[in-house]
């Protein structure tokens, strides 16, 4: 089973659209839930087992080679601008 | 499947391959690139044409790291590659660290993830069909390679079905080559084409709007069946209106004097009118125009010589440094009539003419034709 943090979620979570672009300049906090309804948002939308939690299958994935583009693409503020 | 909301008004598509991986002959790159794109003809009437040089519609890149774009790559496996979507130019950058091949099980397969790359390209998003395509995750090599129902759905929602081997048409608002509009003129935009605002619709539309009528534009022109009376569409909805634009939620605002109006398609979104200094804050009642740039969110609002942005996630929405001077920005007019974000591009009309701003160099385009054009012309099909 690939290694990935909490951290290491969050990081994907917000690159492909599941929770709001981390900024590292402002003390961001991102609650249980608000991560707790992210992995569940991944998981039902790639088609794994919704628990909410980051369990091996929904880590695995994460692992895996994919497309950089957001999944949900009104989901955060930076979309895929070239400005 | 998804689409992202934008897609090509042309059908006639060219792409360059400005910079290849090193690890391929170009003539195989060029030949997997070409049977990516051939993925989408099949099922439309889309042609893709490979150009060596000059401007295209989709740029190809192979990059490493960061590239200039903000979205750095990050080497072996990770992301692969990613695209814009129309409306953003459609170009598609591979990551250069990736072991591209070709018709093997090893290394990463070069024809499978640029066909993917380029449904973004042409305005489709992720599926949530695991045997999609458009699929997120990269499923290894499929030596048997159809696409999928879903794929199929999602690109002929956007581009129609195939009818036939040689499909579309060449001509373009913006890049019109042929004097000759094909059906009727539109009287009243051809003998004055000058505007009250122009705006896109989260389906992707185009939509001019003048006095109490509106029409709707198409890749040539005006669409048939137009004008209609406003409030045929948008009930409750007065004519005059003074600036529009859909935001990234989907919801077209309008503007006149000092009130707004919030739409869903053509239903009102609740009570409006509503005070713009109460939705808005610090933005001035009356004004010219309003473009939304689509990538970060944030809202231009355009009056008179001056501009302000506003941000809806920052507190205040408009920082202190605004209003700014309209002539900050290289060659564009002051009292606009309308701005619209079309292609990647944000398009000025004031009177008879537009203007194309260039966000990469803040200055209006230099082109041949030179801006500003004749509106009825490039846009109207006059």
């Amino acid at each position: 089973v690939p290694l990935m943090s909490e951290n290491g979620a969050m990081r994907y979570l917000s690159q492909f659209g599941y929770l709001p672009p981390s900024n590292p300049s402002s003390s961001q906090i991102i609650t249980k839930e608000t991560m707790s309804k992210a992995i569940t948002d991944f998981q039902s939308f790639a088609g794994l087992n919704v628990t909410g939690f980051l369990d091996n299958e929904t880590i695995t994935l994460m692992s895996a080679p994919r497309c950089g583009v957001k999944d949900k693409v009104g989901a955060s503020s930076d979309g895929r601008s070239k400005r | 499947y998804a689409l992202q909301g934008s897609r090509w008004r042309v059908k006639k598509l060219t792409y360059k391959i400005s910079k290849y991986p090193t690890l391929l002959e170009k003539k195989v790159v060029d030949k997997d690139i070409s049977r990516a794109f051939a993925v989408w003809s099949e099922y439309t009437d889309l042609t893709f044409t490979q150009k060596r040089s000059g401007q295209v519609h989709i740029e190809i890149r192979f990059e490493r790291g960061e590239h200039g774009d903000g979205d750095p790559f990050d080497g072996p496996g990770g992301t692969l590659a990613h695209a814009y979507f129309p409306v953003y130019g459609g170009d598609a950058h591979f990551d250069e660290s990736e072991h591209w091949t070709v018709n093997s099980y090893r290394g990463t397969n070069l024809f499978q993830v640029a066909a993917h790359e380029f449904g973004h390209s042409l305005g489709l998003s992720h599926s949530d069909i695991k045997s999609a395509l458009m699929a997120p995750f990269y499923r290894g090599y499929d030596p048997d390679f159809v696409l999928d129902s879903d794929d199929i759905q999602g690109i002929q929602a956007l581009y129609g079905t195939r009818t036939s081997k040689i499909g579309g048409t060449d001509t373009n608002v913006h890049h019109r080559t042929t004097a000759s509009p094909t059906g009727e003129e539109d009287q009243e935009l051809c003998s004055d084409p000058k505007v009250d605002t122009m705006f896109n619709s989260a389906d992707g539309n185009t939509y001019v709007f003048k006095g109490d009528h509106y029409w709707k534009l198409t890749s040539d022109g005006v669409a048939s069946g137009y004008p209609r009376p406003i409030t045929t569409t948008w009930r409750g909805l007065p004519g005059n209106i003074d600036a529009a634009f859909t935001y990234k939620n989907g919801k077209t605002y309008f503007f006149k004097g000092s009130k707004y109006w919030r739409y869903v398609g053509g239903r009102m979104d609740g009570d409006y009118p509503k005070d713009i200094s109460e939705g808005f804050t610090g933005i001035p009642d009356n004004i010219d125009a309003a473009t939304v740039w689509t990538g970060n969110g944030k809202i231009y609002f355009y009056k008179g010589t001056k501009f302000w942005r506003f941000d809806p996630s920052q507190k205040p929405p408009v920082k202190s440094t605004y209003p700014k001077l309209i002539s900050n920005w290289e060659g564009l007019p002051n009292n606009v009539d309308a701005a619209l974000t079309y292609h990647g591009f944000t398009y000025f009309f004031k009177d008879k003419a537009y203007y194309r701003f260039n966000d990469r160099t803040f200055s209006v385009d230099i082109a041949d034709p030179a801006f500003p054009r004749a509106t009825a012309y490039w846009w109207f099909g006059c």
